[in-house]
């Protein structure tokens, strides 16, 4: 009857300059209380399946994060989200790409899992689906953050791409 | 990109990735959170993956999927496997990291870059969270 549960917020090259130590509190925090919230309903009974959106979402909604609210931009300055879930015991699994109205993209991939006969769904028959199952649906400006979009221009001011938070990244330019 | 894995009571595994992709990206370009197999997978037999890094390597690399293969058919432990597959990554010229869960509640956290913001809850209720090597 053991439960656990890990979390990521990404990896990369972190920059010294971009890391104060009230910041570095600030992402421990939020670290922290994503795990815990899925930790909690592990404890309680709750499925792995619950457990991992419930801590996903907290980090989706939170600002510090290349995912939901504080996505990086896109070459066309849009933020455009992708997710994806599996249930071990079933195998059965749930995907979404390219979606850029869905609040939580992560509980997307669920309903695509759960109440679709397919794996993978992307662009607007995403969106599409998104408003049929009753999932928050949000302007895409809800996911605008001034230090991506600031980050973007300095992406595209040296003409290149990059593949990490741009906080967090110093040097994977592709 | 942000990821979880779970272990609940049931001795059930979950896995899920959300993210935003990378900056500045072009022509619908996708990388490996939405692809099964690549960023994400789960398996009660093996165990839980959720990746984060420079996509395209993850796909080539079947990353999440190779640490479930490596344990269920060469029976290595789940920090064998994911040592192994982050190995593999540095290898082909990607890199980032993973972070795994196996049925037993053994953690692993692997990764080839200087950070991976993280956290885990151990199956003795130890709570861990790091940002740095």
């Amino acid at each position: 009857n053991k439960v656990a549960i890990v979390i990521h917020g990404g990896a990369g090259t972190i920059l010294p300059e971009s890391m104060t130590d009230s910041l570095r509190i600030v992402y421990q925090n939020k670290l922290e209380e994503a795990i815990t919230a899925g930790h909690e309903i592990l404890k309680s009974g709750g499925s792995a399946m619950e457990a991992v959106q419930k801590s996903i979402n907290i980090m989706e909604n939170s600002p510090l994060f290349n995912a939901g609210k504080g996505a990086v931009f896109t070459h066309d300055e849009k933020n455009s989200l992708d997710a994806s879930i599996m249930d071990g015991n079933t195998l059965n699994a749930g995907a979404i790409a390219g979606v850029t109205n869905v609040k939580n993209p992560i509980n997307l991939s669920y309903e695509v899992m759960i109440n679709s006969p397919h794996v993978l769904l992307s662009g607007e028959g995403a969106e599409t689906f998104a408003k049929e199952q009753r999932l928050e649906i949000v302007d895409p400006s809800y996911f605008f953050t001034q230090n991506r979009y600031d980050a973007l221009q300095r992406v595209k001011a040296k003409e290149k791409s990059s593949f990490y938070d741009p906080n967090i990244d110093d040097s994977k330019y592709g | 990109t942000v990821g979880c894995v779970a272990l609940d009571e049931n001795g059930n595994l979950a896995a899920g990735t959300s993210t935003g992709g990378m900056t500045n990206k072009k022509w619908g370009r996708i990388g490996d959170s939405p692809i099964i197999g690549a960023g994400t997978y789960a398996n009660n037999k093996t165990c839980a993956i959720s990746s984060t890094g420079w996509g395209e390597y993850f796909i080539r690399g079947v990353v999440a999927y190779d640490i479930s293969a490596q344990m269920e058919y060469a029976g290595k432990s789940l920090s064998e496997a994911s040592k192994n597959v982050i190995k593999k990554l540095a290898d082909l010229g990607g890199n980032g990291g993973v972070i795994a869960l196996d049925h037993e509640g053994n953690i692993s956290m692997e990764f080839n870059t200087a950070g991976m913001y993280r956290a885990s809850i151990d199956a003795h209720q130890n709570l861990e969270v790091k940002m740095f090597r």
